[in-house]
């Protein structure tokens, strides 16, 4: 549930906020984030997607929503609705070809302005995708946000058992529920001849489960549909999410 | 060359400072970064190789160098020494277990200490693993150590182009020169029956050095050997990170 209070006024339609996590850049965090966001609307949820990566916001463009300015309505910004969800993201803000640097203070800003400032309305379920990896932002994030559950996701290599580990710590030291572990790119089966090839290892993911004693949500293959649907913006939805959506 | 500054002590030694960069996290920087410092050194240059990537290093685990606390002298850090390299990684320093989550200003303090109190001594080359992306953290980093050049490291897909693209007008506007562009996890192809599959699609890499003006480097395939390198900590030479010490 939402700790209530009296300043959170445009989050109090919300019944649940689900931050999706990784502990590193580039294991599919915003992929999962997207997925899980598309398989609770589906399920009948009145879901929202916030795009909390102002450095490098990428929901516009998996969601093939660039370009769509949000508009305003009583001193409230109105979040952009597509595929059924209703999203904000700095990329439907800031023009694409004028990469911006944004000093630190100003990213806080935008992410206090999206969470209490965005005409939010009634939601099922808000998802959340965190910037990638564990820290300042991260974390202030997970302190100023009411969050009811986390989602980290990795990849199978060793390497990247401490970065779930971190992440898996910083929602403990916040207080918030680790919903459970997502392993991405978890094998690829070659489309020619079936063999299958682990290329970032297996298995990582559910070891991590295991080991920091959190939920193990399931494997997503390496698909080259996902990346193709990435770059179109026509998010395909994944096995694994569902069962993200179950828990949440 | 280097901008001569009277209180940069430490690097006064040091010919050329060349940082490794990424748009986005994942694409393998690190990997880069490590490579590339490795053929630098092959080549016959004193190379040192700094990991300045607080939140998540790598380094001491790439390079099989974990638990190697780093000695003092003259109330200088002594940089860790491996495969012929001189190094330092707040992962030296650490616990590996204990995973903190650094606030911001400290983050900068350590980056500093490390660019000017450690007895780096006289290298040809000091290659600077950045932290992944193009945020407050980076923009700092490419104004306080005088770079060289970078290397801005991506894959293929489109929807890279823009990370890529970020990057680069960063070292533009701090006057570093980009020396190139590499294409990382380019194609895969089957160990088994030969197929080539373009996972994460191909060419976004060369695409982006055309558009931006800046060199293309290279291609670096996706092979499993350079995973199961990095999680074991014996660092293999690729092929393309060649080309980018030809340029440095
Ligand atoms: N299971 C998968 N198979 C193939 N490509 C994937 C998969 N998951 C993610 N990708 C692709 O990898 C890239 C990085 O994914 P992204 O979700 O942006 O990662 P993150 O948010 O962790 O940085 C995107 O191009 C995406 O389409
Ligand atoms: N060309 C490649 N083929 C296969 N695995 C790779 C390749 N490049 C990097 N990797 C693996 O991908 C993971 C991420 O690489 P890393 O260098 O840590 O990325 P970054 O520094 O951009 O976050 C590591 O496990 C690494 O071994
Ligand atoms: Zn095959």
């Amino acid at each position: 549930g939402i700790v209530s209070a009296p300043q959170e006024d445009s989050l109090q339609g919300i019944k649940n906020i689900v931050a999706v996590a990784s502990g590193k850049g580039g294991v599919g965090k915003s992929t999962v984030a997207v997925n899980l966001a598309l398989a609770l609307q589906q399920q009948g949820a009145a879901t929202g997607l916030m795009d909390s990566d102002i450095y490098g916001p990428s929901i516009p463009i998996m969601m093939g929503t660039r370009d769509r300015p949000p508009g305003h309505r009583d001193q409230q910004i109105l979040p952009v609705l597509a595929h059924g969800l209703k999203m904000m993201s700095i990329g439907f803000v800031a023009p694409a070809n004028a990469p911006v640097i944004w000093r630190g203070p100003m990213v806080h800003k935008i992410v206090s302005e999206f969470l209490r400032n965005v005409a939010w309305g009634d939601l099922d379920y808000l998802v959340i995708d965190l910037p990638p990896g564990t820290g300042d932002a991260q974390l202030t994030l997970t302190q100023t946000a009411p969050l009811s559950g986390a989602v980290v996701v990795t990849t199978p290599q060793d390497v990247a058992l401490e970065d779930v580990n971190r992440a898996v710590r910083m929602f403990e030291e916040v207080k918030v529920p680790v919903l459970g572990v997502v392993e991405n790119m978890s094998f690829f089966s070659c489309p020619s001849c079936g063999h299958r090839e682990e290329i970032f290892s297996h298995g990582g993911g559910k070891t991590a489960a295991l080991r920091f004693e959190v939920p193990f949500l399931g494997e997503i293959p390496i698909l080259p549909d996902i990346r193709e649907a990435s770059d179109r913006g026509l998010p395909i939805v994944a096995a694994a999410p569902d069962s993200a959506a179950g828990q949440a």
